[in-house]
């Protein structure tokens, strides 16, 4: 199971539809200051059911939809859609390719989509609990935090040696 | 429950241990029990002693000496139970470029398991990724991909 | 006192204005009272506003861009008041290249008021240094002093 | 008033003598993970009186003196000397040259050297309080933490409001 496809609309950055095709192995994304790169971890975070602002580095909802710029004006919607190649039934779904959509409206509303079909973000968080890719695991190492686990208590520390059980 | 506690422990300890002289090219470190001895409330500790130093605090190591060693209890932890994904955001940042020769090495052992994305700015790193995405900041305050020359990068 | 510190903070506000517009090259900046008015008791705040784009939480931008907005605060106090030496260590360190380039042309600035000791790995930031040291860890566990070829440095 | 020379033996990594000659201006020093840059910063510090171990990232008086290697016995004594030159009268006392030498023992005893002459600690302290170089100012900005002030408490940042008025 990888991560095929990642396309990304009106969230933060990204005013204009950007889409990446990832395969196996290492994927490298680089850029100067500002250019959107952390944005992309944000956007596969939220696509994946991240619920806290604070973890997306934001404040309120309107922080993660496009906001505008002396050039552009601000956006209503933001629209994640992640692809992953499935043939190894690493998702708990019988489908070969999985195509996760979350959206967020201005308006504060919200729209989940599995495969076309709209669902509840319980769905989408319940397809990765087994993956790794949940709140709590080891999948995610965010900007300048790559030493947090060195200043962890003991107890904390502990908490990813049963997620690895 | 505890079978598989201590056993995961046993692992994750061993996996440690080997990681960490594969980034540092030798030194030793170990993963310690803490508390009490019943695994189900005890915690973790990281010591870590460098090649050919002492035993010191965690403290007292560089800013790319302790990122180093917060990626071999990283990468200990993919060893034991892999991810199929994991985004790693400018996690070599403080590491010079003997180091990040070695983590990048380690990676691409790991790769065979794990899907890395990996956000960076060294070259090093640039050349190892089998898919290299630029980005910008449009003049028009909008995100957009651009492409990218490796020799003009870092 | 309190007229002082209005004095002061009238040109704290002042400095880190025009530093944030020097090192980002535009924008807006400014240091807002918080709290009570009562300057012996109020806070203080930044906010920031990057070229071209709507004003955001500072927690919404960018490593880099958040590094030379700390940056210019600290720009803005040696403007303030200068202090005789300024130690920094790898403050430069998610700054990419651009953005490098304005915060060591405003450093020279003040180079001119204070002494600065600069721990770097960037080759530009190398190449302003009047004084250039190069430390290596010896074989035998002390540190030594090496002498640095720049075209080998970065 | 400027730091024109650091001289460094037995303090953490410098089992060696050390000299550095600095100049008005910018001076850089540079190297390889480990080689003892921040450790040079540290020096610095407590040759001007940093009393916490902690923010010299250490957890007892013995981490800041020379532990010994596979090659080199532990050291008995720490010492940093600085020397100001002083033609401007930067620092409130009459030599065109001040000479700071801190020591401490693994014993645990200390001096102290104000221009050859035993002296306390406090002595030294005092003598940097109006330069900036106290322990509340901002002359001393430690790796990984120029961002800091963008989180502290805007009252707490008010505190470098007072020390620039
Ligand atoms: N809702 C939004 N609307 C418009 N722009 C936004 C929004 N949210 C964030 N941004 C912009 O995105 C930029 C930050 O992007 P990001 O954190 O991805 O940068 P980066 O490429 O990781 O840079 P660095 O190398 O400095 O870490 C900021 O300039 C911020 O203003
Ligand atoms: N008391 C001591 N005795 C011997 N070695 C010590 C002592 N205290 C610290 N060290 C060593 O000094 C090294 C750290 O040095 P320092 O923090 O100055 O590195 P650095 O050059 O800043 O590296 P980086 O680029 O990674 O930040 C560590 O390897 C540590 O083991
Ligand atoms: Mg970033
Ligand atoms: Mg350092």
């Amino acid at each position: 199971m990888y991560l095929e496809r990642l396309t990304i609309q009106g969230f933060k950055s990204f005013a204009e539809r950007l889409e990446l095709v990832f395969e196996p192995g290492i994927s490298a994304i680089v850029g100067p200051n500002g250019s959107g790169k952390s944005n992309i971890v944000d956007a596969i975070r939220w696509a994946l059911g991240e619920q806290s602002l604070h973890a997306l580095r934001g404040e309120r909802l309107e922080d993660i939809i496009f906001s505008g710029s002396d050039h552009r004006r601000a956006h209503g919607l933001a629209e994640v859609t992640l692809t992953f190649a499935n043939a190894d039934g690493g998702l708990p779904v019988p489908y070969s390719e999985v195509v996760i959509t979350r959206r967020a409206y201005r308006s504060g509303s919200s729209e989940f989509l599995l495969n076309g079909v709209p669902c509840r973000l319980r769905d989408i968080q319940e397809l990765f609990w087994d993956t790794g890719l949940g709140r709590e695991g080891y999948s995610f190492i965010g900007q300048g935090r790559v030493e947090e686990v060195l200043n962890l208590k003991p107890e904390e520390r502990r908490v990813f040696l049963e997620q690895a059980a | 429950v505890l079978n598989r506690l201590e056993d995961t422990y046993a692992k994750l300890r061993a996996n440690f241990q080997e990681v960490f002289k594969r980034l540092f090219g030798g030194g030793q470190a170990d993963l310690v029990l803490t508390g009490t001895k019943d695994l189900l409330t005890a915690g973790v500790d990281i010591w870590a002693q460098l090649p050919g130093k002492k035993m010191q605090p965690l403290s007292l190591l560089s800013g790319g000496e302790r990122a180093l060693t917060a990626i071999a209890f990283l990468f200990a932890l993919l060893r034991s139970k892999s991810t199929y994904l994991c985004v790693l955001d400018e996690i070599d940042a403080a590491l010079d470029e003997a180091n990040a020769a070695r983590f990048l090495n380690y990676l691409e052992e790991l790769a065979q398991d794990t899907q890395f994305i990996m956000i960076t700015h060294r070259k090093q790193a640039m050349l190892r990724a089998r898919s290299l995405y630029g980005l910008a900041m449009g003049a028009s305050g909008a995100s957009r991909l651009v492409s990218i020359r490796l020799e003009e990068a870092v």
